[in-house]
């Protein structure tokens, strides 16, 4: 009989187990209703079965989200793992939705899921993009926004991953700081 | 060893259908 390979019917683990959340804005419901666990996955073959099955976020409608988190960390800042963290935030412009939106969130989630981060990957906790007509949003979230060693470690391996030139700089937020902002912005912890 | 996988080995998956 003909012996296959395990390669050829084992699927290829991850490091970690990922939940993927959808968020569909509905005023009429509170923010955690509005909030879905949509799958777990644990291997690379997962992942794409996901990946493959559900809308890109050009196609979303404005105000929803997807989050992508480790297994056990919910997908907001009052989660143990998040609630002294912050995040590399990228805000697109509106032109950017159909140039650059789906390579960008696929990109972050091919360094998450991938590990890309080397030693400080344990402290990315996960990624959101917020689709929004005044401008889409992708952020990568991570645990301790004093941690300044893995913090400029992610956002320069991100950065590169994204192909972003030199003169182009991305900020860190903490979520304190964004949770208590008086105006629209919120000021850079980190920049690289 | 920590599982790390880059770019181009991840997204050579992503229209291999599922095994066995």
């Amino acid at each position: 009989p003909e012996i296959v390979k395990p390669e050829h019917y084992i699927k290829h683990p991850l490091q970690n187990r990922w939940a993927l959340w959808f968020f569909k804005n509905d005023k009429n419901k509170t923010w955690q209703a509005n909030l879905r666990l949509i799958s777990k996955f644990d291997t690379v073959e997962d992942f794409w079965a996901l990946y493959n099955h559900i809308q890109l976020c050009s196609n979303l409608i404005s105000g929803c989200d997807y989050s992508l988190f480790k297994d056990g960390i919910e997908p907001m800042w009052e989660d143990e793992k998040n609630k002294r963290g912050g995040r590399w935030l990228l805000t697109l412009s509106k032109q950017q939705r159909k140039t650059d939106l789906d390579r960008i969130w696929l990109e972050t989630l091919l360094c998450l899921i991938g590990e890309a981060f080397d030693e400080h990957s344990d402290d990315a906790c996960g990624a959101v993009v917020n689709v929004r007509n005044k401008g889409d949003k992708i952020a990568i979230w991570t645990t301790d926004c004093e941690n300044r060693e893995s913090i400029t470690y992610i956002g320069r391996i991100y950065k590169e991953r994204l192909g972003l030139p030199p003169k182009v700089v991305i900020g860190y937020q903490s979520h304190t700081d964004t949770a208590t902002k008086s105006g629209s912005t919120t000021k850079n912890k980190y920049v690289v | 060893g920590k599982k790390r996988y880059d770019r181009e080995f991840l997204l050579g998956f992503q229209f291999i259908p599922a095994s066995i």
